[in-house]
C-alpha cells in the first residue's frame, strides 16, 4: 500500500508540475512525452526558471518546498509572457 | 516587476470601470468597497483616476463567473486559480474575472477579495507579474497579509510608475487652468456678513461655493479659498446657477440651472448634457430645484424644492417612491428654503441667505448655526 500512493503521489504530482509549467512557465503542451522528459534538460530549465521566480532553490527537482508553492491559490495570468 | 509583452497602458489618465456582477459570498457594499480599496492603491501613486460606471463599456469590466466564462480561460473551480486579467487596451483588455467557486471575504477567513482585486487591477493598468514576493503583483496568494498594514511594495510602485509616472502635484484637485488666475481678493466679498451662496458642491475632496458668475474655491490644506470665474474653468457652465452636487463614486459634479442639468469631470464639460430635470423622475411641473445632496455611503441623491425634498436612488438610477416629503419632517431644525447644501466630517451643511445650519444626520438635529461664510476663515 505504501508503494501505491507514493507512485500515485508521484504521478499527481507529476500532473500538476505539468500543468503549472504549461500554464504559468510557457512550456510547450505535449501530454506524453512529459513523463519521459521529466528529467530532460527543457524540463529541468522550465523548473528552475519557475523557481527562480518564484524565490525558491533552484534544484531542478519537483521538492516539497515547490511542490507546497505549486498548490498555493494564485493568479490565473501565467508569470513569463508568451 | 515586469510589463505585459510591448508595454501596454491605457493612454489616458482617467479610467472607467464597471462591477457587472456581484459573487453570492458577500452583500454589494462591500464588493463595491472592495474594488474602490484596490483602485485606490493604484490611484495613489500614479496620476490615474477612476470612476465607476453603471451600464454599457467601460475601460475596465470586473465579473465573477465559474468554469468556462466566455473568454477560453476557464477556471477552475475551488482553489489553485483566483482570478485573472487582461492587459490595457480595447473589448476584454483590461477587464478582470474572479472565480466564483472561491469563498470570497472581507477578511482573510477565505480568500480577500480586496487583495486580489488589487493584484488582478494591477494587470488591468499593465503591470506583469513580480518576482518580489513582498510585492502585490507576485504570482502567489498570501492569506498571511496583515490587511491594516497593507501598503504596495516599492516594486509594485516602481512598476505602475514605469508605465504612468507619478502623481502629479495634487492628484485629487482641480489644476487651476492656465487662463485662469484668482482674481484679486478685493473683488472677493468673501468676508460680507450678507453673502449668501447660489450653490456649494465637494469637488474631489474640495468645496466649490458658487456665487452669481463666481466661485470660490476652498482645500482644507489651505485656510484661504482662491475665486475664480466660473467661465475661467467650465465654458459651458451657466451663471447664477440654483444647485451643484458631487456623485464621486462616478467623479462627477452636477450643476442645476432652471429645468436643465449639466455635468462635469475635473475641467471636462461631460457630452450629452445639458439635460432635462425631469429625465431624473423629477415633476413636470417643477421649473428648478433650490439645493441637492448626494449622501456616497447611502447611494442617495436628495433635491430640496422649497419646503419639500425628493429622493433619487444611484443604484437604481430611479426616483423613490413616497417623495416628496417635508425637509422639516426630516431634518428637524431645518426650516427656511435651503439655498444650498453640501457633506463634510459626516454632517449636512444647509446655506439659506447668509445663515448655515449644522445637521447631524444620525442625531437627526441641527448641532449649530453659522454664518455663510464661516468656511472662510475671516
Amino acid at each position: 500500500y505504501p508503494l501505491h500512493d507514493s507512485a500515485r503521489d508521484d504521478d499527481a504530482g507529476m500532473e500538476l508540475l505539468q500543468k503549472y509549467l504549461e500554464n504559468y512557465y510557457g512550456l510547450a503542451k505535449d501530454v506524453k512525452q512529459f513523463t519521459k522528459k521529466k528529467d530532460s534538460s527543457p524540463v529541468v530549465k522550465k523548473i528552475q526558471e519557475m523557481q527562480k521566480f518564484l524565490g525558491l532553490e533552484m534544484t531542478g527537482k519537483l521538492d516539497s518546498n515547490t511542490m507546497e508553492l505549486m498548490h498555493k491559490p494564485r493568479c490565473g495570468v501565467p508569470d513569463v509572457g508568451g | 516587476f515586469t510589463t505585459f509583452p510591448g508595454s501596454p497602458k491605457w493612454r489616458k489618465t482617467h479610467i472607467t470601470y464597471r462591477i457587472v456582477n456581484y459573487t453570492p459570498d458577500l452583500p454589494r457594499e462591500s464588493v463595491d468597497s472592495a474594488i474602490e480599496k484596490a483602485l485606490k492603491v493604484w490611484e495613489e501613486v500614479t496620476p490615474l483616476t477612476f470612476s465607476r460606471i453603471s451600464e454599457g463599456e467601460a475601460d475596465i469590466m470586473i465579473s465573477f463567473a465559474v468554469g468556462e466564462h466566455g473568454d477560453f480561460v476557464p477556471f477552475d473551480g475551488p482553489g489553485t486559480v483566483l482570478a485573472h486579467a487582461y492587459a490595457p487596451g480595447p473589448g476584454i483588455n483590461g477587464d478582470a474575472h474572479f472565480d466564483d467557486d472561491e469563498r470570497w471575504t472581507e477578511d482573510v477567513t477565505g480568500t480577500n477579495l480586496f487583495l486580489v482585486a488589487a493584484h488582478e487591477l494591477g494587470h488591468s493598468l499593465g503591470l506583469f507579474h513580480s518576482a518580489k514576493a513582498e510585492a502585490l503583483m507576485y504570482p502567489v496568494y498570501k492569506s498571511s497579509t496583515d490587511l491594516s498594514r497593507f501598503h504596495l511594495s516599492q516594486d509594485d510602485v516602481d512598476g505602475i510608475q514605469s508605465l504612468y509616472g507619478t502623481p502629479t502635484a495634487s492628484p485629487d484637485v482641480l489644476a487651476v487652468p492656465t487662463t485662469s488666475n484668482p482674481l484679486e481678493p478685493e473683488a472677493s466679498p468673501m468676508c460680507s456678513s450678507t453673502l449668501s451662496f447660489d450653490a456649494v458642491s465637494t469637488l474631489r475632496g474640495e468645496v466649490l461655493f458658487f456665487k452669481d458668475r463666481h466661485f470660490w474655491r476652498k482645500s482644507l490644506r489651505t485656510p484661504e479659498p482662491g475665486f475664480y470665474l466660473i467661465s475661467s474653468f467650465w465654458p459651458s457652465l451657466p451663471s447664477n446657477m440654483d444647485a451643484a452636487y458631487e456623485v464621486t463614486n462616478r467623479d462627477i459634479v452636477f450643476i442645476f440651472k432652471g429645468n436643465q442639468f449639466w455635468a462635469i469631470r475635473g475641467h471636462e464639460e461631460l457630452a450629452g448634457y445639458p439635460k432635462s430635470i425631469h429625465t431624473l423622475g423629477l415633476p413636470a411641473t417643477l421649473q428648478k430645484i433650490d439645493a441637492a445632496i448626494s449622501i456616497k455611503e447611502k447611494k442617495k441623491t436628495y433635491f430640496f424644492v422649497e419646503d419639500k425634498y425628493w429622493r433619487f436612488d444611484e443604484k437604481k438610477q430611479s426616483m423613490e417612491p413616497g417623495f416628496p416629503r417635508k425637509i422639516a419632517e426630516d431634518f428637524p431644525g431645518v426650516d427656511s428654503k435651503v439655498d444650498a447644501v453640501f457633506e463634510a466630517f459626516g454632517f449636512l451643511y444647509f446655506f439659506s441667505g447668509s445663515s448655515q445650519l449644522e445637521f447631524d444626520p444620525n442625531a437627526k438635529k441641527v448641532t449649530h448655526i453659522l454664518k455663510s461664510n464661516s468656511w472662510f476663515n475671516c
